[in-house]
């Protein structure tokens, strides 16, 4: 169970100063499948990264369980998200000058818990279940907008996280690949227990959703 | 009136090689307001770069009116392009150090036909429009993905262009901002004559569509 307490995430000073979260209380259970939709800027994103601990809030606290974080310590932050937290960008942030494989093994690289044999055969396995099986030796600029955010959700998952945190992951998707993809997030949520957390304006997933977040200007919308 | 024939487009050789496009032949009347849809991978980018002048393809030829085009000669390309295409990118190609006001502006920049306070009340008109007022003075890093995309899309539109090629322009919108931005694209094709050619998977987009065309390995389905 995650637990947001009284978040707070501010950007920038004076007139260029945004209140991006604005006093955010939300708990998230186990095996969460649960969507934060709202407009264009009202902060999905913001609270996705705060969530995956890749963003310091302003002001406020993170639960793990009863567990209070300590977020100055980021160093015990990194590794948190190492095994547990799988992320998936709005812009993908693959890494230029590897390929799809590449891409997707960099999370297990320094993982000296899996050995190889294991290591390979998961990233051949997502990388087929997401459609790709005949692009990954292509690096990011060949490959098209879908197929780049598909090597993004393969590489989420493939650490067998704890808590993925889906940012838009089907915004460059069709209707096959969409349904596809929540097929799987689908199945490591009741066979796995794995929480899936999303920011999504697609209502193919919100339809999925066992729990929905509606956010405005900051805000949860009661 | 643009005209594809006989468009094949092909990445790569031997084992890497795709074949991305396959003997398209496609017809764009004026004032058209057409979206191409299909898979991920289906070659809806690479038709939108073609048809851009961004790309050139590996075999056929492209007409504007009777007029063939000599592909290699890419200066008359960027001619043509600066003064009549408005390209709206799937991963939108902002400059990052430069903020949403002078990423509008950057197309005016060479443009010596239109008077300097024009450019800027253009650049403001669209921002306002797209419902950036509070963020004109804001870099890429700084904004949303929606806001990003919002800022992609006035800049397409600031040269008032007569073809604008538009590739997932709400991938990353709600609602809300998707209707306002098919709105302003609808009337601009009305009452401007400007045509619009979407790469979309978007069914709120497809909706509006006057002409569809469904793409699926490289070729058009009929
Ligand atoms: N520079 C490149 N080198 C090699 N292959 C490429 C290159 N660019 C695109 N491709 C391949 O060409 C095919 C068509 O790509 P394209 O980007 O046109 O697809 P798309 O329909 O826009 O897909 P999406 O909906 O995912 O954005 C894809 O299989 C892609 O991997
Ligand atoms: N680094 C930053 N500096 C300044 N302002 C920022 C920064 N990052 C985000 N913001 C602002 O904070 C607000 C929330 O941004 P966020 O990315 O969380 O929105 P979002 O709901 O994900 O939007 P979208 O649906 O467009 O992706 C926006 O108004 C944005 O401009
Ligand atoms: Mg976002
Ligand atoms: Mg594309």
């Amino acid at each position: 169970v995650m637990r947001l307490e009284n978040i707070t995430m501010t950007y920038g000073e004076g007139n260029s100063r945004v209140d991006a979260l604005k006093n955010i209380n939300l708990e998230i259970p186990n095996k969460s499948f649960l969507t934060i939709s709202g407009p264009s800027g009202s902060g999905k994103s913001t609270m996705l990264n705060i969530l995956g601990l890749l963003t310091k809030p302003t002001a406020g606290s993170i639960y793990l369980g009863d567990k209070k974080l300590v977020l100055d310590d980021f160093d015990k932050m990194s590794d948190y998200r190492l095994f547990n937290i799988g992320f998936i960008f709005q812009s993908f942030n693959l890494v230029p000058v590897l390929n799809a494989k590449e891409n997707v093994m960099l999370p297990l690289m320094i993982r000296q818990d899996i050995d190889e044999k294991e290591k390979a055969d998961r990233v051949e396995m997502l990388l087929l279940e997401v459609g790709l099986k005949d692009h990954i030796l292509k690096k990011p600029d060949e490959l098209s907008g879908g197929q780049k955010q598909r090597v993004a959700i393969a590489r989420a998952l493939v650490g067998k996280p704890t808590i993925v945190l889906a940012d838009e992951p089907t915004a460059n998707l069709d209707s096959e690949n969409s349904e596809n993809i929540i097929d799987i997030m689908q199945k490591m949520n009741r066979d796995h227990k794995v929480a899936f957390i999303f920011s999504t304006h697609d209502p193919r997933v919100v339809k999925h959703a066992l729990q929905k977040v509606e956010l405005k200007d900051g805000e949860i919308l009661k």
